[in-house]
């Protein structure tokens, strides 16, 4: 199960750092 | 508690003490137990909270408690989707999005950011639907209010002695903005922002210089330039 879980920490953190961004334009 | 124990909690209306108590443990149980435990509870809980959350929302006097009974209430949202099947629960229910969008609340600046912080994750993960279907819940629970719809997001982006708060609006500004997959669409919601107060505040945000702020201020007029290359 440990892939499955931590999905809102990880997508939390792409959009702190700005990362969740640049991947979309891309 | 067992996750059945936390529904049987739920659904027998317990006094407003008792469920602050009760969520805080249920937070806890969320954030620690394998996903087959979030899928057990999931079943029927995910809708016993969302009734919850409802009933204190519709409350016209709102008692201390009732409010950090919503706060806690939203932080085992948040804790409940920390897994595909959780999230993918929460992204299929139109009725979770419009709480969450009347939870919007700057009166309550704490819950406020983790409310957004939420919805901009679900912004972004979600299919090209998602966009439409979070904008359509933040009109309906702004029409509650008679206000803009954007009102209550630049209102907490005004909230200087609450920077977190601040730094979760951009980001959900940021996210709603990038969205659009057409250019007119983009421009438009960008410059509803700008009009409804964001053009006035962003140069007090850039004399902040807080990192994290500013990585946001950053997204922002990048794809601001962006799109003005574009068009």
């Amino acid at each position: 199960e440990g892939d499955e879980t931590g999905v809102m920490d990880n997508l939390l953190e792409a959009l702190q750092s700005g990362e969740a961004f640049r991947d979309r334009r891309k | 508690l067992s996750s059945q124990e936390y529904v049987h909690e739920l659904r027998s209306g317990i006094s407003e003490e008792k469920l602050l108590n009760c969520l805080e443990s249920l937070r806890v149980s969320l954030t620690s137990n394998p996903v087959s435990w979030v899928n057990n509870f999931g079943h029927e809980g995910l809708g016993l909270l969302l009734d919850v959350l409802e009933k204190l929302l519709d409350k016209r006097q709102q008692e201390s408690i009732d409010k950090k009974n919503q706060h806690k209430l939203i932080q085992c949202l948040k804790a409940f989707m920390n897994n595909k099947y959780g999230l993918q629960r929460i992204l299929g229910d139109e009725r979770s999005l419009l709480l969450l969008a009347r939870a919007i609340d700057p009166k309550q600046p704490n819950m406020m950011t983790e409310t957004v912080k939420i919805l901009s994750a679900i912004c972004i993960v979600g299919e090209e639907n998602m966009l439409d279907k979070i904008l359509g819940a933040i009109t309906i629970a702004a029409e509650r209010n008679n206000g803009e719809r954007f009102a209550n997001i630049v209102e907490g982006l005004e909230n200087h002695e609450a920077l977190q708060l601040q730094v979760a609006c951009m980001q959900f500004i940021n996210a709603l903005v990038t969205s659009p997959e057409e250019l007119d669409f983009r421009v438009h919601l960008r410059n509803e922002f700008l009009r409804c107060g964001l053009k006035k505040i962003l140069p007090d945000l850039k004399e902040k210089e807080n990192e994290e702020l500013d990585i946001q201020l950053k997204v922002f007029d990048e794809n601001k330039e962006e799109d003005l290359i574009e068009l």
